[in-house]
């Protein structure tokens, strides 16, 4: 098989909380690849 | 009120639906190659961010099967945990039976309520997998689901629609020219090497030792090592404001620098258009460089690069899982 799935774009989550006026705080895109580091 | 660890999920925009279950039940998930778990949101999860999405009711399902485990999944936008399923799955009419899923319990944190999308389907390599759970992509594989084993991404430059995933082969309409292949170089993310990083064509040598990149559509922008930031920055002309962003003058956009990545002995240009974001807040109208520090290396040791949906959207991707190679070709 081989299949096209439609992907369609939304508001980020920033996008959507920054209009409520919540700021989300920067941390570093890197420390997905390194789970452990949030295991605590 | 939350002290809440949120990062690569905060800024994702693309999203499709899949169903799971029997009848089908329709979700929305972001497809990212940044992570191997499926996880949806339960009716197992009585959380107001559960509560805000769309939820998987295994009760409703005849070909659910619970197998008591649970999961924690440490994701970089809010952790959840979970409990293990099998059901079948449908990706755009491809039915993987048998699938593993994730089913949210508990997600205590607040960004998932502002999340656009109701789970995430990881389509890394299985050993990163958190709780060994089989990705989808490797079912797919083990069914013989596919053409050929590999899928791509064309990530749209504007609008809301246009953007497409394509599973079992590429789709010649979403790029020009050839595709370029370069060999994944640890199978557990798409990583792949980066022999050179140009700035208007005149190579800098940063790479010069190798440089690593991972490649991500779970996250939306171009992440460069923190030790490359400030040169980057200066080249650009950009000045980091108050609140950290790096801006620069919107009427200079075409002035601005292209950076290029060599890979595998092929330049692959970023022109200021697609690391630069024009945003209007309240009448406002101001530019911001798209690209975010990392101050962690890549496995190897390697300055590490991310290419999230600023080069996605440039290039179409593809992800090759017989060969363990990304073909990138201009989108």
């Amino acid at each position: 098989l081989k299949v096209k799935i439609p992907l369609q774009k939304h508001k980020s989550m920033r996008e959507t909380l920054g209009e409520k006026g919540i700021k989300i705080p920067y941390q570093d895109p890197a420390l997905k690849y390194y789970p452990e580091q949030f295991a605590g | 009120s939350a002290s809440m660890y949120i990062n690569n999920y905060a800024d994702t925009t693309y999203f499709g639906a899949i169903s799971i279950g029997t009848p089908p039940q329709s979700l929305q998930v972001l497809f990212d190659t940044g992570s191997s778990n499926l996880w949806v949101d339960s009716t197992y999860c009585n959380t107001q961010a559960c509560n805000a999405h769309t939820k998987f009711d295994p009760q409703q399902s005849s070909t659910f099967s619970a197998n008591g485990q649970s999961v924690y999944l440490p994701y970089g936008a809010g952790s959840l945990y979970g409990q293990l399923g099998y059901d079948t799955v449908n990706v755009g009419g491809i039915v993987v039976t048998n699938q593993e899923i994730g089913l949210s319990t508990q997600e205590p944190s607040n960004p998932f309520l502002a999340a656009k999308f109701d789970g995430i389907l990881g389509l890394a390599y299985p050993g990163i997998s958190a709780g060994g759970q089989t990705p989808v992509m490797d079912n797919m594989i083990s069914q013989d689901l596919l053409n050929d084993d590999l899928f791509a991404f064309y990530l749209s430059r504007g609008g809301q629609q246009g953007s497409e995933l394509s599973f079992g082969g590429v789709d010649n309409s979403m790029y020009q020219g050839q595709i370029y292949w370069t060999p994944v170089t640890s199978e557990t993310y798409w990583q792949i090497g980066v022999q050179g990083f140009q700035i208007n064509g005149q190579e800098t040598s940063w790479c010069s030792q190798g440089c690593q990149s991972i490649v991500d559509t779970g996250t939306s922008s171009l992440t460069a090592p923190s030790q490359f930031m400030g040169n980057i920055m200066q080249a650009i002309g950009a000045q980091q404001s108050q609140y950290g962003m790096y801006m620069v003058d919107c009427s200079q956009i075409n002035n601005l620098p292209t950076l290029s990545f060599v890979i595998s002995g092929t330049a692959f240009p970023l022109p200021p258009s697609a690391y630069i974001e024009q945003q209007n807040q309240n009448g406002y109208q101001f530019c911001s460089v798209n690209i975010n520090p990392t101050y962690l290396p890549s496995q190897n040791g390697q300055p590490l690069w991310i290419f999230g949906d600023v080069f996605l959207r440039e290039y179409y991707s593809v992800y090759d899982r017989t060969n363990n190679q990304v073909g990138f070709a201009s989108a």
